[in-house]
């Protein structure tokens, strides 16, 4: 995190906002209720709070503007710049500006103004832009669900190196962002698509080319707004060129980067009982046109042509992969299997049913 | 006359480092070379802030965070 230059800071804790007039893309209380929340982000990991007035001039002035408003800091129509806001101090201190030439909503549509709303908050209390890619206080747009979101730990960190900790008995936590070369690091989910490898950790995931040197490193929702956060598993059907992403008892279909319609739909019509309640891993072999699913110690066989469970499934993993307990991922690659375990990772010949080799989960990054 | 693509892309360097990365730099410095290098090293300030290739040159990757949609606030200086 970054603290504004000079470390500006408002002398008191209870601060005043007033929004002065609202954005016709948005019902009226909407608009409020994502300023509310926006607030709530901030009030919730500080002693600060914050109180709505009407009228007069209160600390925290929120205006939507056009272009040229007259702060020497014109906007430049829609997308490009979203919003700015100011540093604490008086008059146009802490103020917060939104372009109205955007397409502000409540949802992952246009931009989401609570999210931006959260951020530009963040320098009017006196933080500056952030260079972790997971962190609030990051310069570039991401959209999280408002119902999903949880103020990063960097976030965290450089509010209340200003304002101290928040007065709760007990001190709300944050995520912190993965790194590619961190050797305990573990994955959600991993699946091939187009040759590259994705790798699936909370809201972000690694687009790994083998002949790149850079890991990849992106946000989930940047590709994918409704997907948001936690894939489970994941696996490529090279045939069909698409990526079926799972999450709880739902999965969806990606064609490349696009959600296709009618997604999502319950795992159950796979033909899973309905003591499954998620899926923890899931490959599909390009040769056989074969997908196993894996579920804490057993896997199912779907048939990828007849678009159906294989008889004499589920069977336990350890007996035809030599893997005990719960995988946390599976991707094929050339002619062998990768599991996934915590740090670990299995390689396993599917010719002579043997594991041969254990490399660390993220021995595939450049580190 | 059609702008040569370069040229767009240089136009959106240049005004995407003065506004985040405070590049100092002439609209028409006569020491070219200058220029080059002034544009330079804030390109490599750009990408190592945002997590990229620090190459001082501007890649398929820089070019396309910097149309990304985001704060109008610097992200170094005031």
């Amino acid at each position: 995190y970054v603290l504004t230059e000079g470390h500006p800071k408002w002398s008191t804790n209870d601060l005043t906002y007033r929004i002065i007039n609202r954005t016709p893309d948005m019902r009226p209380a909407d608009v409020d209720e994502a300023i509310k929340q926006a607030f709530e982000v901030w009030s919730n990991v500080t002693p600060l709070t914050f109180r709505r007035i009407e009228d007069g001039e209160a600390d925290i002035m929120i205006s939507f503007q056009y272009r040229d408003h007259g702060d020497n800091s014109p906007f430049d129509g829609p997308n490009g710049i979203l919003a700015h806001a100011f540093q604490p101090g008086l008059r146009i201190g802490g103020d917060v500006h939104f372009d109205e030439e955007e397409t502000w909503t409540k949802d992952s549509r246009g931009y989401s103004l609570f999210n931006v709303a959260a951020h530009e908050l963040g320098h009017s209390l006196g933080l500056s832009h952030s260079t972790d890619p997971g962190a609030l206080m990051f310069p570039t747009y991401t959209y999280v669900d408002p119902k999903e979101f949880h103020l990063h730990q960097d976030d965290i960190n450089g509010i209340q190196a200003i304002y101290g900790p928040s007065l709760k008995p007990v001190q709300p936590t944050g995520h912190s962002t993965p790194e590619a070369c961190n050797p305990n690091l573990s994955f959600d989910a991993v699946a091939t698509l187009r040759g590259e490898m994705l790798f699936f950790k909370d809201r972000f995931f690694w687009r790994k080319h083998p002949q790149r040197m850079d890991n990849g490193f992106n946000i989930i929702s940047d590709f994918w707004p409704t997907l948001s956060s936690g894939i489970q598993a994941a696996y490529e059907n090279v045939e069909k060129d698409q990526v079926v992403v799972f999450k709880e008892s739902k999965y969806w279909v990606l064609n490349g980067f696009d959600i296709a319609y009618g997604y999502p739909k319950r795992i159950h019509q796979l033909g899973f009982p309905r003591t499954v309640k998620r899926i923890n891993a899931v490959f599909s072999d390009e040769n056989t046109r074969k997908t196993y699913f894996f579920v804490n110690d057993k896997y199912w066989r779907y048939d990828e042509n007849t678009q159906s469970m294989d008889k004499g499934y589920p069977r336990k993993i350890i007996k035809d992969f030599g893997i005990t307990g719960k995988v946390d991922a599976v991707f094929q690659h050339e002619d062998y299997i990768y599991f996934f375990r915590g740090t670990n990772q299995y390689q396993f010949d599917p010719k002579t049913k043997r594991v041969v080799r254990i490399l660390r989960s993220n021995s595939w990054f450049t580190c | 006359v059609p702008v040569d693509p370069e040229d767009d892309t240089a136009r959106l360097v240049e005004s995407y480092l003065n506004h985040f990365y405070g590049l100092k730099t002439e609209a028409h410095s006569r020491f070219r070379g200058k220029k080059i290098e002034a544009v330079s090293e804030t390109l490599k300030e750009m990408q190592l802030f945002l997590g990229l290739e620090v190459t001082g040159k501007y890649d398929d990757e820089t070019t396309k965070m910097m149309k990304q949609p985001r704060c109008g606030m610097p992200d170094i200086g005031n």
